[in-house]
C-alpha cells in the first residue's frame, strides 16, 4: 500500500546530466555543487545526507543558534519532508537561487518562505512573528509601537484589497516594485561554483565538451 | 524619525536567510 521509496533519500550524486537538464546548472556545475554538498553533509555524520544540524552549522558555523528562517529554508529544501536533504533536493532548491533562474521561481520560493502557516497568503500576525524573530536573531531592539508601524506601512502598500492578507498576486506586485526583496533568493556564488570547487574535475563522470 | 522601512526589507536582512555563508570555507 505504501511507497517507501518516496521517503527514502537517494545518496550520492545521481545522474548529473538529468539534474543539469532540469535545473539551471550545467553538468560541471552540478558536479561542483556536489563537492559543496559533500562538505556540508559530512560535518556531523558522514552519511551523504544533510540533516538540519549540518545545515545550521554550514549557515552559522555553530549549531547552537536558533533561527526561524534557517528552519524555514531547510523545510522548503526538504521536499520529501523526511528531515534530511539528499543531493537532488539540495541542487534543485539551490537552482532557484542561481542568478539566471527565472524570476517567477524566486517570487514563488520567497512567498512560500514567508507563508509560515502554508495558508496561501501571508497575514499580519506572520509578518509580526518574522519581524520579531529577525530583530531577536540580530540582537536589535525596537519598541512594539515601531514594529507595529512598520507592519502598518507594509500592509498599506502591499494589501491592495484591504483584506488583511498578502496573497501570491499581491506579493508579486510588491516584489516587482521592490526588487531588493528578492536579493536573498539570488546567490552570485552559484555562478562561480566550478571555480570555487575545482576538485570536481577529479570525480567527474562526464568527458569535457 | 519617520519609519520608512518595509517589514520584508527588515526580514530579508535575517542571517538565517543569508545562504551565501554556505559557500564560506
Amino acid at each position: 500500500c505504501c511507497d517507501f521509496d518516496l521517503y527514502k533519500e537517494s545518496r550520492g550524486l545521481g545522474d548529473p546530466e538529468i539534474l543539469a537538464r532540469e535545473t539551471v546548472f550545467s553538468v560541471s556545475e552540478v558536479e561542483a555543487l556536489y563537492e559543496l554538498f559533500k562538505k556540508i553533509s559530512s560535518a556531523v555524520i558522514d552519511d551523504g545526507l544533510i540533516n538540519k544540524e549540518e545545515f545550521q552549522l554550514a549557515l552559522f558555523k555553530t549549531n547552537k543558534k536558533e533561527s526561524l528562517f534557517a528552519d524555514r529554508v531547510f523545510d522548503l529544501f526538504d521536499t520529501k519532508h523526511n528531515g534530511i536533504l539528499g543531493f537532488e533536493e539540495f541542487a534543485r532548491a539551490l537552482s532557484v537561487f542561481h542568478p539566471n533562474a527565472p524570476v517567477d521561481d524566486k517570487i514563488e520560493f520567497s512567498f512560500q518562505l514567508y507563508d509560515l502557516k502554508h495558508q496561501g497568503f501571508i497575514e499580519r500576525q506572520e509578518v509580526k512573528q518574522m519581524v520579531v524573530a529577525t530583530l531577536a536573531e540580530s540582537g536589535m531592539n525596537l519598541s512594539d509601537d515601531v514594529i507595529e508601524s512598520i507592519i502598518d506601512k507594509t500592509f498599506e502598500e502591499a494589501d491592495t484589497k484591504h483584506d488583511g492578507k498578502i496573497d501570491k498576486e499581491k506579493w508579486r506586485i510588491l516584489v516587482l516594485r521592490h526588487p531588493s526583496l528578492l536579493k536573498n533568493v539570488t546567490l552570485q556564488y552559484l555562478k562561480d561554483i566550478t571555480t570555487t570547487f575545482p576538485s570536481f574535475v577529479f570525480h567527474s563522470q562526464v568527458a569535457d565538451t | 524619525k519617520p519609519v520608512t522601512m518595509n517589514a520584508f526589507e527588515l526580514i530579508s536582512t535575517s542571517q538565517g536567510l543569508n545562504l551565501s555563508s554556505l559557500f564560506e570555507k
